[in-house]
């Protein structure tokens, strides 16, 4: 479902020209449960923009459910974005005027879901994250973890196709941390593709699939032995 | 050298009392190296906002390096902190205008410093966070974990008596997380007091004091055992 040829990111600073991504083959199915992984710097957010549909490469082409990305118009792309993928970002990217339930409630605006049903919903996504007694603070009367889980009940809620989680449980304690995998894990089973960054190996071991990235190339991509 | 007694830190929602901090005693001496550890929302960063001095108790003192930080008005207040204190954000809070350079001289324009001597030292803190590559970037040009390590290099430029770090490797690879504990450590021998938020076992490991909270109290507090 997401093909990836050749795909190159460029960015210039100057005189200078930063490959965030130099030459990035992959494939990913439908169904799979894929973890990216790699040092700071390596690329791992702008490849998953690019697979989000946020962003466009500077050279090589994506094709998203049979469809070449690169050929839709904005409006089009937006459209697609919203119908099939959640991007929980690595820096949330919350609306900070709004509050959770509102922040939560975004991406169903947009597909012109009603209003007692998208109020339903975001409030089961906010609750799905152990969130329902913080509904109405406003992202800056929320702990970081908080603010988190806002995010991935915000990239829940519209029961999107591909799951994309950058680095989701990066200001979780352990506890907490495992219960969004244990969401994860059902999001899974019920048949949704799941690609998150982590840099953290005991989250990582739960995908099925590692893929490892270096200065914006994948040096390995490998299943996982007993899963 | 930091003394908190019997904080408090409430805020109204509404009808509702959230309780943040519930009655927090806690005294810390110069140069010790302590974790603070906790669920998410347990009131983690409310506690290092109020060490940090940027934020007032609702009931009770706190006492930093003798003096009544209560008592102290604002400015009085704004000068002990960038005297004393470097603080890392969870949310690291860099001005998006300014590159990362700028980003870490910012402590030293309060201070007085001089233009060469800030740019040097700027300069030297972004090379020991490993990002002397990246010193012209803004923060929108860099990746997540670069964002934090600029946010580390801004902390540290003004060689202040005390580090608080506020999850300062959520968004680290291991490799550039240890980079980042290594400096800890080599501050920490150097005489600096060192106080750091974690959820990852791994990095609280390295500190020599450990500091559970819930629900806003201290429910534990202990040396570690070979340390
Ligand atoms: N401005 C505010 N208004 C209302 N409630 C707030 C405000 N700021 C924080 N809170 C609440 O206070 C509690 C403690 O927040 P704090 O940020 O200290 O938690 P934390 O331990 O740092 O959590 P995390 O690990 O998720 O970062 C949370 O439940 C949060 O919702
Ligand atoms: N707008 C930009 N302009 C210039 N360089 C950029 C820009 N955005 C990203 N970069 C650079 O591209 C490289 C890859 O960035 P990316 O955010 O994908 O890394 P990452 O693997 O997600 O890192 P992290 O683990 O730290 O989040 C980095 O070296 C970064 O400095
Ligand atoms: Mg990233
Ligand atoms: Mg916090």
């Amino acid at each position: 479902v997401i093909d990836l040829q050749t795909i190159h990111k460029n960015y210039r600073m100057g005189s200078e020209t930063i490959r965030a991504l130099n030459g990035v083959d992959c494939r990913i199915d439908a169904n799979e449960y894929v973890a990216i992984m790699g040092p700071s710097g390596s690329g791992k957010s702008t490849l998953m923009n690019i697979i989000g549909c946020l962003d466009r490469p500077s050279a090589g082409e994506y094709w998203l459910d049979g469809q070449n990305v690169s050929k839709l118009n904005d409006k089009a792309l937006a459209r697609v974005r919203n119908r099939m993928i959640g991007f929980v970002f690595q820096t949330f990217n919350l609306l900070s005027k709004s509050n959770a339930l509102q922040n939560v409630e975004t991406p169903l605006l947009y597909g012109g879901v009603g209003r007692r049903e998208r109020r339903n919903r975001a409030r089961q996504a906010l609750e799905r994250v152990g969130l329902d007694d913080r509904t109405f603070h406003k992202p800056s009367e929320l702990s970081g973890g908080q603010r988190q889980r806002v995010a991935v009940a915000r990239a829940l809620v519209n029961d999107p196709a591909i799951l994309l989680a950058d680095e989701p449980t990066g200001n979780l304690d352990s506890r907490t941390g495992e219960d969004i995998m244990a969401l994860f894990e059902e999001l899974y089973s019920a048949g949704q593709t799941i690609i998150l960054v982590t840099h953290e190996p005991g989250i990582a071991v739960r995908a099925k699939r590692h893929i490892h990235l270096r200065d914006g190339e994948v040096t390995e991509d490998y299943l996982l032995e007993n899963s």
